[in-house]
């Protein structure tokens, strides 16, 4: 799989964050592990727009600068996904 | 408001809980007294009572500990998770993890542990996240005045779909 390309808004690092957020709180269970949760382009702009549309974002599937802002604010371990 | 798959729940009326590991950031009274003032936010809409004891095995295991703390899951240090509860059920079911990186207080400054801990706890009594912003359970940590403080009402219309009513 290849890593995320979307057409993204933010910077480098921000981007990885948002990789990292969707793996955490969006992914399926059991992909802990970095190296096998790499996400492809579809299951990432898939679950970024699961994310967009938990939080009443707008629903673009593009990292953008208010999605990073919910990202990076506090919160609870517990995926936003029932499992 | 939102249940988990199966929508686990306690089967039984009296829950207990313990602290095994305390944040330094508080007195031991604190914490006891805010855990279980966030208990009793439950318990006021819900015909569940929780009792804290001291040693052995609670329903509900309660720890502060930053990083690494015994499950798969480590805290990422100072901000990002704050913590992180089970879905009711045996074993670790219930089990609630605080991260002691966090600075864990009782106003609006740092992260107020009250409203932590009644969110956690919520998950501990089978709540899943809302999407509602105004809710208890919406994922994200954001400061209220804790005067006083209730369960909103998508958070007690949830817990009740699972338990009842205090009052019936």
């Amino acid at each position: 799989p290849t890593a995320p390309t979307s057409n993204s808004t933010v910077s480098p690092e921000e981007q990885d964050l948002a990789e990292e957020y969707i793996s955490q709180f969006y992914s399926d269970v059991g992909t802990k592990n970095t190296s096998l949760r790499r996400l492809t382009n579809n299951t990432f702009r898939e679950d970024l727009e699961a994310m967009q549309a938990f939080f009443g974002l707008e629903v673009t599937g593009v990292v953008d600068n208010e999605t990073i802002t919910i990202m990076k604010s506090p919160r609870c371990g517990v995926s936003d996904i029932s499992r | 408001y939102g249940h988990f798959p199966g929508k686990p729940r306690w089967k039984k009326r009296l829950i207990t809980y313990r602290i095994t590991r305390y944040t330094p950031d508080l007195t031991q009274r604190e914490v006891d007294t805010t855990i279980g003032q966030a208990f009793q936010l439950y318990s006021d809409v819900i015909p569940l009572d929780f009792k804290q004891i001291y040693s052995g095995t609670a329903d509900i295991m309660i720890l502060f500990k930053g990083g690494h703390h015994g499950d798969f899951y480590p805290f990422d240090g100072a901000g990002g998770v704050l913590a992180h509860a089970n879905s009711p059920g045996q074993n670790e079911g219930g089990d609630t993890h605080f991260d002691d990186d966090e600075t864990w207080t009782l106003t609006r400054r740092g992260v107020n542990l009250l409203l932590v801990a009644a969110h956690e706890f919520g998950h501990a009594l089978g709540l899943d996240h809302s999407r509602d912003r105004r809710a208890l359970m919406f994922p994200t940590y954001q400061y209220v005045n804790t005067y006083g403080y209730k369960l909103p009402d998508d958070d007690r219309r949830g817990v009740q779909a699972l338990y009842g009513s205090r009052t019936t």
